[in-house]
């Protein structure tokens, strides 16, 4: 028998860099 | 024990990794298509999909990195980031991509495609930037 394991499911957004422009001017 | 790399390594890169959609759709991340990130973004009330174009790519303070230069947006805002060469990003139309495609390849079993300056990359910023 083999025990069912939890697959872990990731967000969408951690797959994607957050680049967030540096506020100046 | 500790290392000196600079960005630790994120498991859902790994082929067959189970991704959820801003639509609670499944997908694998080996599978996921340029519309699956735009669609994602368009439903979230927070963050919007910006296109980060490539700049540059130059050598990052260990040897397994690299700095890249982004040029985010609309205002073409420079951005830098350092990570380690086979990080892949999603490019627009493309799919992911690399500075050492066949690294990403060996350790995550993810086809790539070799990260260029001038590909144009999925990237998120907050829809509530002023």
């Amino acid at each position: 028998n083999v025990e069912p394991r939890s697959v872990p499911v990731f967000p969408w957004h951690s797959l994607v860099p957050f680049l967030e422009p540096s506020q100046s001017g | 024990s500790s290392s000196s790399s600079p960005v630790a390594l994120p498991p859902f890169f790994m082929r067959g990794s189970i991704i959820q959609l801003a639509d609670g759709e499944l997908k694998r991340v080996e599978d996921l298509k340029t519309e699956d990130f735009i669609q994602s973004a368009e439903i979230s009330s927070e963050l919007k999909i910006d296109s980060s174009t490539v700049e540059r790519i130059d050598s990052g303070q260990s040897p397994n990195a690299v700095v890249i230069q982004f040029s985010v947006g609309e205002l073409k805002a420079q951005v830098c980031v350092e990570v380690l060469v086979e990080y892949p990003f999603f490019v627009f139309g493309q799919g992911w991509s690399s500075c050492c495609p066949d690294r990403t390849t060996q350790l995550f079993e993810l086809s790539c495609a070799k990260l260029c300056v001038g590909d144009v990359c999925v990237s998120l910023t907050l829809r509530s930037l002023r």
